[in-house]
This record gives C-alpha cells, structure tokens and sequence, in this order.
C-alpha cells in the first residue's frame, strides 16, 4: 500500500498530489475531530508531501500532528 | 475581531485554496 500511495503520488502534479493527500488524509482527521477537520487537513496540507505520507503511514504521529493543529487553531479563534 | 481565512479549509471533492500558496 505505501508503494502504491508513493507511484500514484509521483505520477501526478505538485497540485495533484496535495490534493490526493488531502482526500486520504481527511477522513482520518475527521474521524479524530469532525467540527475542524477542514481546517486541520488544509493546515496540516502545508506541509511537506513527505511528512504528509509519514502521517498516512503512522497514526500516531498523525494523532500528535492533528492535536498539535488543533491547538494552534484554537489560540488562533481565542 | 475580524474573520480569520486561514488555514484555507479543505473540503473532499472541492478544489483547495490553498493551492494557490504553492
């Protein structure tokens, strides 16, 4: 699966590849805050592409990212 | 305050904002 994820991602555009990554990763986030997952995918989509497949692979650095984007959201609402 | 447009919200199936920062 992760070769997969790495081919696809390589044959596609710079966009194209954000946007792949935000459609996987999204449903995660969502699963783990649903009221701010749009805003956590598009901050945590700022990142470089590799960390975003390091957090597709590993849901515990995915967790600490997710926690880590919702806190700064929040002083930012604050 | 004012409203805040960041991060850019990421919707399924619907073009990014973001997008444009890259």
């Amino acid at each position: 699966e992760k070769s997969l994820i790495a081919s696809t991602l390589a044959s596609a555009s710079p966009e194209e590849q954000k946007i792949m990554l935000g459609e996987w990763l999204f449903p995660l986030i969502q699963a783990m805050n649903p009221t701010l997952a749009s805003k956590i995918t598009g901050m945590l989509l700022e990142m470089d592409n590799s960390e975003l497949l390091h957090m597709l692979e590993s849901p515990e650095s995915l967790r600490s990212k997710v926690d880590e984007a919702v806190a700064v959201l929040q002083a930012c609402q604050a | 305050g004012s409203s805040i447009n960041w991060p850019p919200e990421f919707h399924p199936g619907v073009p990014w904002k973001g997008l444009q920062n890259i």
